[in-house]
């Protein structure tokens, strides 16, 4: 029996959001610890990675261990009928074939549930190894939003070049060239708006922006981004959903011809 | 210009 309930269907909704522009299908893996999801999308140029902890959830149970397969696209379908204040409960039998998504109102008056078909996927799961970052910049994740959106009229691509005075996204194209650093905030009074940049060596990359825009759909998720990078890895682009998990995004790099 | 590599390149499969 697997059962997890969340107080708030928004923020299921919101992680759909963030992950369906990149991926139609998706294997949620259920275990005692929690749900955990790794994709890549279908170019396989990028990686998603979702993690969200049981102790993060109003009610979790996974008596055993349960992979299921979904098309996000049903998902997304059956989360439109939730309102955001709506609880929402994810239950399957063991060995199931189906999930069964149940919403209730906070005054308990409305109880709706969605019997979804699971798909049997065969996704090949990839270990990542730990690295040991040259660069680590947080920032807020409006803030990166806007500049991947404002670069992506220039150019197909981004190069994101981080030292210790601060990180620098460059586009270049038929229109000509486009700048933006960002420094590093002296002080700030809200966290959530502040600017740092832990650096243990410069580096420089080049990154597509379509995917980059793709991210920042899970901008309402978090009010800071953060960005970690080494030269000739994959960039991590990492979102915290608070008290529950987080999601990361994994960007291959683009490299000299 | 700048090619795209795969991030299945990166990270071995399990």
């Amino acid at each position: 029996m697997f059962e997890a309930r969340l107080g708030q269907a928004t923020i299921l909704k919101k992680i759909l959001d963030a992950i369906k522009d990149l991926l139609n299908e998706a294997t949620f893996d259920c275990s005692d610890s929690g749900i955990q999801l790794q994709a890549m999308d279908n170019s396989h140029v990028s990686l998603v990675s979702l993690t969200l902890r049981s102790d993060g959830f109003d009610k979790f149970r996974c008596d055993r261990n349960l992979s299921m397969g979904m098309n996000l696209g049903s998902m997304a379908k059956i989360l439109k009928c939730a309102n955001n204040e709506d609880n929402v409960t994810m239950k399957a039998q063991d060995n199931a074939d189906t999930v069964t998504i149940m919403f209730e109102s906070a005054n308990q008056e409305k109880v709706s549930d969605y019997e979804m078909k699971l798909m049997n996927l065969d996704q090949e799961h990839l270990g990542i190894p730990e690295t040991d970052f040259s660069c680590v910049v947080r920032m807020p994740a409006m803030e990166f939003a806007r500049i991947c959106r404002d670069l992506a009229q220039f150019s197909e691509s981004v190069v994101i070049c981080c030292t210790k005075e601060g990180v620098k996204f460059s586009a270049s194209g038929d229109v000509g060239t486009a700048n933006i650093k960002l420094a590093q905030t002296g002080s700030v009074d809200k966290e959530e708006e502040a600017v740092i940049i832990e650096m243990q060596e410069p580096v420089t990359l080049t990154f597509a922006c379509r995917y980059l825009n793709a991210f920042t759909k899970a901008t309402p998720l978090s009010t800071q981004v953060q960005l970690s990078m080494c030269a000739d890895v994959p960039l991590v682009v990492e979102y915290a959903i608070k008290d529950l998990g987080h999601i990361r995004y994994y960007l291959a790099p683009k490299i000299e011809d | 210009s700048s090619k795209q590599t795969s991030i299945s390149s990166f990270f071995k499969k399990e």
